[in-house]
């Protein structure tokens, strides 16, 4: 499945980007670290299958194990090694008002009330909405660096791309629809969409980021 | 959807 591939591959990417942008400018400026560790939160509430050993492939461990080292090392990235850089006061986005209503939402919209499905279907709705913190921020700042808004496109793109995924899931396999993640990942690509717009129509025609006022 | 299949997506 092309779609999904390409989808995964531009999630690698994006944390790519991000590890490039923070190691070569020795500054995390502009990255909202809130939305960082919601993303440690997603990765290892959705993986703890890990632990059970029954594991789909070779493929599907190592991005799994990778997704949550990495997200973990760009938590001491920016919270210890170049600490100075990161700048909590404009990173101020309430992110009780996600973790609350998902914690919600995964008690009552789960496939089975056990520790591997409740969390899994907590990250799936927590993943929706993580990047909200990040985008806030670039409202605030009203502005970002081009390689910033490289690593935000790169995350929208995986997402978009999970679309075509799950379409052709849907005419190729029996296995019927994960609604929890489809519903839940065409919320989270519609939260790019404002962005994409100006990535597409400024960013990539080589202008800076910077919303209109 | 088919829960025997488990969580396969990332």
């Amino acid at each position: 499945n092309i779609f999904r591939l390409l989808g995964d591959l531009s999630h690698l990417a994006s944390i790519f980007i991000l590890l490039h942008k923070i190691q070569t400018s020795r500054s995390c400026r502009g990255i909202s670290f809130k939305t960082q560790v919601l993303y440690v939160v997603v990765f290892c509430t959705r993986y703890l299958d890990l632990l059970t050993f029954q594991l789909h492939s070779f493929y599907n461990t190592i991005m799994k194990i990778f997704f949550i080292g990495s997200s973990v090392y760009i938590l001491y990235l920016m919270r210890i090694r170049f600490r100075p850089t990161n700048d909590p006061s404009i990173d101020t986005f309430r992110i009780e008002y996600l973790l609350g209503p998902c914690a919600v939402l995964s008690l009552i919209f789960n496939y089975g009330y056990n520790w591997i499905e409740i969390p899994w279907s907590f990250s799936i709705f927590l993943e929706s909405v993580a990047i909200l913190p990040q985008l806030f921020m670039l409202q605030r700042t009203g502005e970002a660096e081009a390689i910033t808004t490289h690593y935000i496109a790169a995350l929208g793109a995986y997402r978009a791309l999970y679309i075509p995924n799950w379409i052709y899931r849907y005419l190729t396999e029996t296995n019927g629809v994960d609604a929890i993640a489809v519903v839940a990942g065409i919320v989270q690509t519609g939260l790019y969409v404002d962005f994409g717009y100006i990535y597409f129509t400024k960013v990539l025609q080589g202008q800076k980021f910077e919303l209109p006022a | 959807f088919d829960e025997a299949q488990g969580h396969d997506e990332l």
